[in-house]
C-alpha cells in the first residue's frame, strides 16, 4: 500500500508531533 | 494515577498550541508551531488533520487528548 509508507502515515506523524511536544518541555531549560 | 497525568500532559500541550487561550486550536495556530517543533508546515496540518475528528476545522481540548491518548496507547515512550 503506497499510503503506508513508514513515518508518512497519520500515526506517525503524529507521533513525531508528540514526540517534539515532549522534547520540548523536558529538552529546555 | 497514569491517567491523570496523561490528562496533565494533554492539557499542557493543548496549552502551547493554543496560544491566545481561546479554548480550541485553530489551523492557522498549528500553522504557527512551525519553527517552534521540526515538523513541516504539511505535517503540521497532517496532524491538525488527524486530530480534528469531528473535521470542523477546530480541535477541542477532548479531541486533542482522544489522539493524544491513542499516540500513547500506539507508541511506546522511552
Amino acid at each position: 500500500d503506497p499510503n503506508m509508507k513508514a513515518g508518512t502515515t497519520s500515526e506517525g506523524v503524529l507521533a513525531n508531533f508528540f514526540n517534539s511536544l515532549l522534547s520540548k518541555k523536558t529538552g529546555s531549560p | 494515577q497514569g491517567q491523570q497525568t496523561m490528562l496533565g500532559k494533554a492539557n499542557e500541550f493543548f496549552q502551547i498550541c493554543d496560544i491566545e487561550d481561546k479554548g480550541f486550536i485553530a489551523r492557522c495556530d498549528m500553522q504557527r508551531l512551525h519553527g517552534e517543533l521540526p515538523l513541516s508546515q504539511e505535517e503540521l496540518e497532517k496532524v491538525f488533520d488527524t486530530l480534528d475528528a469531528d473535521g470542523n476545522g477546530f480541535l477541542t481540548l477532548e479531541e486533542f487528548t482522544t489522539g493524544f491518548s491513542q499516540f500513547l496507547h500506539g507508541e511506546e515512550i522511552p
